[in-house]
């Protein structure tokens, strides 16, 4: 553990927690796209499944659970409690077109052919993709709640972090996992159109909207 | 170089 994956962990957390409590204290949304919330839930589901089968650390497993907790509560108050603010109309990705290329790749290219590596790489691949349909639902309306893009923030800076933390372990110990450098990286610049957003905007105070 | 090592990384 070093100080960049920590922060990034802690980032990342940040991220799920503002959207709860956006959703919670709001009792809507309203401007969330179901579909990377479901996808981010998939991508936690197929990567901790070693949970059963591995033991790391409290921390670890902790983390693995509070995320998996997270992430099927979002779910649920998006899709069964404020089901009536859910702006289906705007979250038009459609999934497959990610899970199954993402599926095909992680059958492809692993580290090894047996079903929880299989499964590990799937969640890595997708999760590097999952945000697409929630960039893709900003692009349509044209703007975001700041809160929102706060989340969107956090969850780009924990892997802009874990990106610092794979040179940072490289050059210290060693260690570098190539399926989860190049899909970290991929999912990294998929934020940085947001990132430049979020600083020429909504760090002046502005709302976040896309030039027309 | 170590490729594969137990997923310590969330």
């Amino acid at each position: 553990m070093n100080i960049f994956r920590l922060l990034g962990d802690l980032s990342h957390l940040l991220a799920i927690i503002i959207l709860l409590l956006k959703i919670w204290r709001t009792r809507s949304c309203a401007g969330v796209s179901g579909k990377s919330q479901i996808l981010f839930a998939l991508v936690f589901t197929t990567r901790y499944l070693d949970l059963f089968t591995n033991f790391i650390s409290m921390y670890n497993s902790a983390m693995k659970l509070i995320y998996l907790v997270c992430s099927y509560a979002t779910v649920f108050l998006m899709y069964f409690k404020f089901k009536a603010t859910y702006d289906s109309n705007h979250d038009t990705f459609r999934m497959e077109f990610l899970v199954v290329p993402v599926g095909g790749l992680a059958f492809l290219v692993n580290h090894d052919f047996t079903p929880l590596e299989i499964l590990w790489t799937f969640s890595i691949y997708l999760e590097a993709v999952a945000i697409l349909p929630q960039l893709f639902m900003i692009s349509k309306t044209g703007e975001a709640e700041t809160i929102t893009s706060h989340y969107l923030f956090a969850l780009g800076s924990y892997r802009a972090l874990y990106i610092v933390n794979w040179v940072f372990r490289f050059y210290t110990e060693g260690f570098f996992d190539l399926i989860a450098i190049v899909a970290g990286c991929v999912q990294t610049i998929l934020y940085c159109d947001f990132f430049y957003l979020y600083i020429t905007k909504v760090l002046k105070g502005k709302q976040l909207t896309l030039p027309a | 170089l170590k490729l594969m090592q137990p997923k310590d990384e969330l």
